[in-house]
């Protein structure tokens, strides 16, 4: 018998960059 | 300062578990376009960018490189540095990196070599107006 294991889930956005231009003032 | 390869390896390590905006879990190297852009559709705030790849160089910071992209309908100028063996998802090819030998050896994920030209997928805030 295998034992279940907590396996940990990550959310999709952490796997893209988050490229956001610096707004001009 | 640079991402370091610290923040990098448990969600680009193949086989990580990814959950999506609509609740659906996948490995991380059977994720596809459609993926990214459905859960930004259901995702409040976030949209996604095509950021194309317009520079590649050496970072001033040792083992590390400068990318340069051109984001969004703005067209706005972003630079990052990235350890080579960071991945990026690009458009209709998936994961690709500055070194795919080094990514697939420290995380086993296969990947493309980004290149010039490349349109990768990227995040920003929703704009509210």
């Amino acid at each position: 018998n295998v034992e279940p294991r907590s396996v940990a889930v990550f959310p999709w956005h952490s796997l893209v960059p988050f490229l956001a231009p610096s707004q001009p003032d | 300062p640079p991402i370091t390869s610290s923040h990098l390896p448990s969600h680009f390590m193949k086989g990580a578990i990814i959950q999506l905006a609509t609740g659906e879990l996948k490995r991380v190297e059977d994720l596809q376009t459609q993926d990214f852009v459905r859960s930004a559709e259901v995702s409040g705030g976030l949209k996604i960018d095509s950021s194309t790849v317009v520079d590649i160089q050496e970072s001033q910071w040792p083992g590390f490189v400068m990318l340069h992209f051109v984001v969004g309908e703005q067209q706005s100028k972003v630079s990052i540095e990235v350890p080579p063996e960071h991945p990026f998802f690009v458009y209709g090819q998936g994961w690709s990196s500055c070194s795919p030998g080094r990514t697939a050896q420290l995380f086993s994920l296969p990947c493309h070599r980004l290149q010039v030209g490349d349109v990768c997928i990227s995040i920003s805030l929703q704009s509210l107006n």
